[in-house]
């Protein structure tokens, strides 16, 4: 077993869309239903890095256990101001 | 500490709260006592002077409101995100809403009102996140007693660089503010060394930094970040490889976690270790695979304790100084990693030979911190 926090057994998937959606409200990671996939995988790569370098994680732009259970705890939302 | 774009803040001094509605998990009167000794953590420290008004419009509303609430950024339900403010401007600038769907306290359960929102009242007065894992504006919620709560350096010179001090009491809060300890202070001591399932856990104050053996960097959170009911500044922690559990001392009571879980059925109390009565606290503590033995150091003395026994062994304690030559008698951490045992004595590592029994190397305490 290994050490890291034990997260609730969410599938893949359901990780992949939980740390999206953490990244569009966060980060501004544009919305993740664009047309060009090889982009829009870019782009999710280098909004994880930019929260990874911010938590003082391993910056490997991968959705990662330490990653994912950082984004799991209860934190500060930021409003939309620019709408 | 970072601000807004433009640094953002208010072009008045004088400011104005109007809380809109209340919360219905605690009584108004906590609700009120708790947002106003929010804003009290602020103006304590800048020349800011800021009342309740209770009707019309204020320069800070105040609300509490579940998921779609007019403002395009939704709350999600319990946990996740638990308030939200605005930066400093006309109109919406500066209001906080709290999720609805939180459980908010005046305690330690659910979110403590009073740390959330001193928290936001730190957006609403001008300050972005910080990625201090000790400032107040760290986004990450984790519990402390609010009859303890200060504002960590790095909050007080982010709102003092947006306001300057308080004129009344201009320096007087800033040397004594907590700093985050810093894994590269060529000084740093620590209070605790652990191993836990293949990574090592490095306690200090309130903190702990964690070390993957597949990750080049360390990572600093705060204890109670994973651990809400664990005490800060623990005395001692080990690893009991055959229960797949480790030990964290404090005082006369220590722990359990199983991986990052907290064991049902603890505190309890250091005397199920079989030690002398007379001894209320250890400093260090470590689990010598070896020997399937657990070393629990108190002063300049050691015991051997006998985890399938359930007893110190005889012949114990011994001095520090006669068994492990070299590490100048007396530890504040100890681990075992590899087949070497190391010691932590103020700012130095003593990395041991269990084998040749001597000390083959002196390093930094901070030497596995990645500096």
């Amino acid at each position: 077993a290994y050490a890291v926090p034990v997260l609730p057994d969410n599938t893949e998937e359901e990780n992949a869309e939980f740390a999206q959606e953490y990244l569009r409200k966060l980060y501004n990671l544009t919305s993740s239903s664009g047309s060009n996939f090889r982009r829009r995988g870019n782009e999710m790569t280098e909004k994880l890095k930019e929260m990874q370098k911010f938590f003082g994680l391993q910056v490997t732009g991968t959705l990662d256990s330490s990653t994912l259970g950082v984004m799991k705890k209860s934190r500060c939302g930021v409003p939309d101001v620019a709408h | 500490y970072s601000t807004f774009p433009g640094a953002l803040k208010w072009k008045k001094n004088s400011l104005t709260y109007r809380i809109e509605n209340y919360t219905p998990d605690m009584p108004q009167a906590d609700v009120e006592k708790a947002i106003e000794k929010a804003f009290a953590v602020w103006t304590k420290v800048t020349p800011l002077k800021i009342a309740q008004i209770y009707s019309g419009t204020a320069d800070i509303m105040i609300s509490f409101v579940t998921g779609v609430h007019g403002d395009n950024s939704p709350f999600d339900g319990p946990g996740g995100f638990l308030a939200h403010a605005f930066a400093p401007s006309d109109g919406i600038g500066g209001d906080t809403h709290f999720d609805e769907d939180e459980t908010f306290t005046s305690g330690s359960a659910g979110y403590n009102l009073f740390l959330v929102a001193a928290h936001e009242f730190g957006h609403a007065l001008g300050l972005g996140h910080s990625n201090d894992p000790g400032a107040l504006m760290y986004p990450i919620y984790s519990y402390v007693n609010p009859g303890t709560f200060s504002l960590s350096q790095d909050d007080i010179q982010g709102i003092q660089y947006l306001y300057g001090p308080n004129s009344n009491a201009p320096n007087d809060p800033v040397p004594d503010a907590p700093k985050t300890p810093n894994a590269c202070d060529p000084n740093l001591s620590l209070n605790a060394v652990t191993t836990l399932r293949g990574e090592m856990m490095f306690f200090k104050d309130r903190f702990f930094w964690r070390k993957s053996p597949y990750v080049a960097n360390v990572e600093q959170y705060t204890i109670t970040s994973f651990w809400p009911e664990l005490p800060d500044n623990i005395d001692a922690a080990y690893e009991s490889r055959e229960r797949d559990l480790v030990y964290l001392f404090k005082g006369n009571q220590v722990w359990a976690l199983f991986g990052y879980d907290i064991q049902q059925g603890y505190p309890q109390s250091i005397q199920k270790f079989g030690l002398p009565a007379g001894i209320n606290k250890i400093d260090a503590a470590l689990y010598d695979e070896n020997a399937g033995k657990v070393l629990i150091f108190v002063g300049n003395k050691y015991y051997s304790y006998d985890e399938a026994r359930r007893r110190i062994d005889k012949g114990y304690p011994k001095s520090i100084e006669s068994s492990f030559p070299g590490i100048g008698g007396k530890v504040d951490a100890a681990v075992e990693d590899n087949g070497l045992m190391y010691f932590f004595s103020g700012s130095r590592m003593f990395e041991y030979n269990i084998m040749s029994k001597r000390v083959i190397r002196v390093l930094a305490t901070n030497y596995f911190l990645g500096c």
